[in-house]
This record gives C-alpha cells, sequence and structure tokens, in this order.
C-alpha cells in the first residue's frame, strides 16, 4: 500500500517538474532569441561562440533521429484531419496555404505537404538574361565575393570554412582552369598548369581574377551566396541561371541543425552536414549550388537523378571518407536547365 | 536546410572596364527574405 501511495505521487510529480523545466528553458530560450533580435537592430554582429550544448548535439545519433522524424511524418492522416494539422503547421511556421498547388485534403501526410508544390505563376521568374535568381525561398544569411586566396565563407564573425571544403575537389574543371590560365596578360609562367592533379579550386584561388589579352573580355571573379529556408518556406530547389550541370557530389555527414543559434555554436556546419554539391558552367564560367540538410530535413532529392538516395542509415560515421561523385553524360555537357527549372527537393527526416 | 551558391562572374577595375563589359552586382541585402524566381543579382 505505501509502495503505491509512492507511485501516485512520483508520476505526477515527474511530470510537473518536467513541465516547469521545459517551461524554464523555452522562456530562458526565447530571452536569448530577445537579446539576439536586440543586438541585430543595434548593427552588432553574431559572434561565433561555442557552447556545451554543440558538444551535446555531437553525441547525439542526429541521423538516427531525422530519420526517424521522417518515419513519423509520413503517417498518413485521416482525410478529415489534415486541413487541421496543416492549418497549424502554416500558423506556427508562416507559410502561406494560398500558394499550395493541390486542396490541402490531398497531402496524405505531412512529409507530402512539406514539399508541396506551388500554384502555377506563384513565383515569377526574372527573365532578365544577366541576372542570376534565388534558386529557393529564404532568407539571405551571407554574399559576396571571394577575393581572399584561401576562399573562405564566414559563418558568422569569427569562424568561416573554405569553399573547397563545401564543394569539394573539382575533377574536371582543370581544363577550363588552364584555359584561364592561358588568358593571363602578364606572361607569367603557370607552374600550376603541369599539376594535374590539383583541383580547379587549388589553381583558380591561387589567382581567382584573370585579365584576359583580349580586353572585350571581361574579367572573373568568385561570388557566393548563401540562403537559410525556414521550416515554413517552400522547400523545393531550382536553377538559378541557364547552366549545364556537369558533376554531383554527395557528402554524407551529420546531420546539426542550421538553424541561427547553431551556426553561431557548431563549427565547420556548412562543411560536415550532409550535403548534395551539383557543378557545372553557365555563360559567366563556373557555378556550383551546394544543398545542405539538417536535423529535421535531412533527405535531398535530386530530380535530375532521382535514384540518389540521402539520408541512409551507416554503421559508422567517417567524415574524413570522399564524397560519391557522378559525372553526368554527355561528357562536357551533363545535365543542360534552364532559369526556373527544378532541380531538388529537401524532404523531411 | 540551406543552399550555397558559388559562382563565376564579371568584375572590372576600372571605368573603362565597365564600360565594355558591366561588372556582376548583388541586388540583396544580408537578412533579407527572398523568392524563388528574384534576382540576387545582375
Amino acid at each position: 500500500s505505501s509502495s503505491s501511495q509512492g507511485n501516485s505521487f512520483l508520476v505526477p510529480g515527474a511530470t510537473v517538474a518536467t513541465i516547469a523545466m521545459l517551461g524554464v528553458l523555452h522562456a530562458r530560450r526565447l530571452y536569448d532569441d530577445k537579446k539576439v533580435e536586440e543586438a541585430k537592430e543595434k548593427g552588432i554582429e553574431l559572434e561565433f561562440q561555442p557552447d556545451a550544448k554543440a558538444t551535446f548535439l555531437r553525441l547525439l545519433p542526429l541521423r538516427s533521429i531525422s530519420r526517424l522524424w521522417g518515419f513519423l511524418t509520413s503517417v498518413e492522416f485521416p482525410l478529415w484531419l489534415r486541413p487541421h494539422v496543416y492549418r497549424a503547421w502554416a500558423r506556427a511556421f508562416h507559410s502561406n496555404l494560398e500558394e499550395a498547388a493541390m486542396p490541402l485534403e490531398e497531402y496524405a501526410s505531412l512529409r507530402q505537404f512539406f514539399v508541396r508544390t506551388l500554384k502555377e505563376g506563384s513565383r515569377p521568374i526574372d527573365s532578365d538574361s544577366c541576372c542570376l535568381v534565388s534558386p529557393v525561398d529564404g532568407t539571405i544569411l551571407r554574399f559576396g565575393e571571394l577575393k581572399e586566396a584561401g576562399a573562405m565563407i564566414e559563418q558568422v564573425k569569427g569562424f568561416s570554412y573554405s569553399v573547397s571544403s563545401l564543394l569539394g575537389a573539382s575533377s574536371f574543371l582543370p581544363m577550363i582552369a588552364a584555359d584561364d590560365m592561358q588568358e593571363e596578360s602578364n606572361g607569367q609562367e603557370n607552374t600550376q598548369r603541369d599539376e594535374s592533379k590539383k583541383s580547379w579550386w587549388t589553381i583558380s584561388l591561387a589567382s581567382p581574377k584573370v585579365r584576359d589579352p583580349v580586353p572585350t573580355r571581361p574579367m572573373k571573379g568568385l561570388f557566393y551566396c548563401v540562403i537559410y529556408l525556414k521550416p515554413g518556406d517552400y522547400h523545393r530547389v531550382h536553377s538559378p541561371v541557364k547552366w549545364n550541370v556537369l558533376v554531383r557530389r554527395h557528402f554524407s555527414g551529420r546531420l546539426f541543425p542550421l538553424n541561427e543559434r547553431a551556426t553561431k555554436t557548431i563549427r565547420n556546419l556548412y562543411v560536415e552536414n550532409e550535403r548534395v554539391v551539383l557543378e557545372g558552367q553557365w555563360q559567366e564560367g563556373f557555378m556550383a549550388m551546394a544543398a545542405i540538410g539538417a536535423t529535421n530535413i535531412g533527405s535531398i532529392e535530386l530530380f535530375i537523378e532521382p535514384a540518389l538516395r540521402t539520408n541512409r542509415p551507416r554503421k559508422k560515421l567517417l567524415h574524413s571518407e570522399p564524397p560519391e561523385e557522378r559525372e553526368y553524360e554527355p561528357k562536357g555537357i551533363g545535365v543542360m536547365l534552364k532559369k526556373g527549372d527544378e532541380v531538388a527537393a529537401f524532404n523531411m527526416g | 536546410s540551406t543552399v550555397v551558391l558559388v559562382f563565376q562572374a564579371p568584375i572590372s577595375k576600372s571605368p573603362k572596364d565597365k564600360a565594355l563589359s558591366p561588372e556582376f552586382r548583388f541586388c540583396i541585402r544580408r537578412g533579407d527574405r527572398i523568392q524563388m524566381g528574384q534576382a540576387l543579382g545582375r
């Protein structure tokens, strides 16, 4: 009798304590977020500050958690429940349901709803042939020109990652690099040309700006743009320009979250996470697009290569192993994409 | 999830260069919300 009395106190007690703890954590999070917003308004930039949470995340089986999340969100809802669930999701993450291509009842699961297509004309493509359009809906985190030899992109103030680590070493571009080098007007002997095994990056970033001998041809710089997709955003990826995709690289990495907090506390977030890189050429030269997965949105579906599977279970995760690479046929032409063509989708789990 | 674009585009160092071929310029700001299909730069 005394044992049952103990249990009857323990269970509600533990529940109340857990709820209280979660409440405190949530309040703390809201307070931190408010501080970040205030700092931003004052023009103070976030600085890299590794913390215990980042270390803890490294210990978690995030890929398994991601796949479990994918499994749970694939569960089909009864017809009557679907509009309620999706409206709740839209309210929580500020999605515009008016744009959904199909009636809400037709999305059987949250996973299907998440990668929904949009109504015709919802996203007009800027048709100016000189312009490069956004491949996704999202928030601009960083952009600029890669000027230094190391070609580093700043994750947040105080921590940067290299472009070559993000994209991997190109194997098909040395010919382009060699052409570029021939165009160098200063006549310096290019000792790098003989190093055929070096990647294009190594060559190009050592001399990123090359002046053509023919004055009508412009110098070329290397630019980057980082766009973050919130959970409520449209999660399909489109082509930013007319280009030829020559190579696809799949890095099977971790699946850390990619939110603002994570960028501030987890080192090498973008170069450690699972990602798919498409590389090729557009009218101005080199073009690469990296789609980086996260815990909740772990798998990347590539429409130009439907057989590609990402976020797969693995016995052991070796982050140092090279990416799986595929060169598209026909060689040197690859897959031709027009501006705005659908290329990929981020799936839940 | 995040998408990173890396690309080559024209740059110019002198007004003469600009006259011959305009340089690439971003038309966005950090923190901007952008939709698929809107210009990032020209």
